[in-house]
């Protein structure tokens, strides 16, 4: 995946940190500091749509014929999460008790073109 | 956002930037809160203390002692560093005792359980831990009741009765996995631990060590899977 820098125009991933302190959260989230809140974002031309390693999947395989086969009817693409992980949280909860969970699928590591 | 500027994933006008970190700000805080099944953030009222917080996580793991965590204890007293969780959502729940009415020789403990936990998920396991102390030489039973409130009325009726020896000062641990479901299954939020002693001995718990040696409930628990229907 690419991140984004500068003015670049192509799907990439766009970095977006929400510190918990500035939020006011500090008191009742315990760990970690904030939430690399990422997202992805940018154009996908055609002929990025579908490069095997953006997002390579069996779709992208089915598109390429269909691209391969008939120009116009290629849908468009977008710019979409490949890698995600878990956002691990301990905090406490209203009664005092303190949780430790992992929500998945929270924090985007790379985006790529459908 | 200056003239001409444009969203490039929609092609809408983009938000000037102050604009749009206020919106990711939101959408962040709504994310995290509707993933943990809160309405709202929670007003903490009373927070545990460091010391009883350390103790439950070195208790809780010192059954899987993990290398990632007890070398990388900081000395400073911080919290270990969470390790990468899998994908299914799990939670790992310490539940501190509020103390009941006692005497001198019975105390009840009161443990809480959130409506948000309590309602979506599974126990896979729950575990109560006793810091004893021991006024000399010799053993000292000590009966353990889990109770619950009796559907039909304002009584407590006892879920299950345990009875220890103890010899020694220290931690003693006792499953009251089965004991937190059917309270979660009756909709109910509050484990009661009943502690009876001889009536020479005085209290069982160290309350000298409050701060750090103080009762908790250390619970694992899954969020139930929404029912899916598998169509072919």
């Amino acid at each position: 995946g690419i991140d984004c820098s500068g003015d670049s125009r192509m799907c990439c991933r766009k970095e977006f940190f929400v510190d918990f302190k500035e939020i006011g959260w500090e008191d009742w989230i315990i760990q970690p500091e904030g939430y690399h809140m990422n997202y992805c974002v940018g154009l996908c031309p055609l002929h990025m749509a579908g490069i095997p390693g953006l997002a390579a999947s069996f779709h992208t395989a089915v598109l390429n014929l269909i691209k391969a086969n008939n120009a116009d009817a290629a849908v468009d693409s977008c710019c979409v999460p490949t890698q995600r992980r878990p956002l691990s949280l301990l905090y406490y909860d209203r009664d005092g008790n303190i949780v430790k969970t992992d929500i998945p699928d929270m924090i985007v590591d790379a985006c790529g073109c459908t | 956002a200056p003239k001409g500027v444009w969203c490039p994933a929609c092609g809408l006008t983009a938000l000037a930037p102050a604009a749009q970190r206020d919106v990711l700000i939101a959408l962040a805080k709504q994310s995290i809160l509707s993933k943990l099944r809160l309405q709202d953030r929670p007003n903490i009222t009373q927070m545990t203390s460091r010391g009883a917080l350390l103790t439950a996580l070195r208790r809780t793991r010192v059954q899987h002692v993990d290398a990632a965590i007890s070398p990388g204890m900081p000395r400073d007293g911080g919290i270990p560093r969470l390790r990468p969780g899998i994908g299914l959502q799990e939670y790992e729940i310490l539940s501190f005792a509020e103390s009941g009415s006692s005497t001198s020789h019975r105390v009840h403990l009161h443990f809480r359980f959130a409506q948000e936990l309590a309602g979506n998920t599974e126990i896979l396991q729950a575990t109560l831990y006793l810091f004893w102390a021991v006024p000399g030489p010799g053993t000292h039973p000590v009966t353990v009741r889990l109770l619950q409130p009796d559907p039909m009325g304002p009584n407590m009726t006892v879920a299950s009765e345990t009875q220890l020896e103890v010899q020694r000062p220290g931690w003693a641990t006792l499953d009251v996995g089965q004991a937190v479901q059917s309270l979660f299954g009756q909709g109910s939020q509050r484990l009661t631990v009943e502690l009876e002693v001889l009536e020479d001995w005085g209290s069982p718990l160290l309350a000298s060590h409050r701060d750090s040696h103080w009762p908790f409930v250390a619970a694992q628990a899954r969020a139930r899977m929404p029912h899916r229907v598998q169509r072919r």
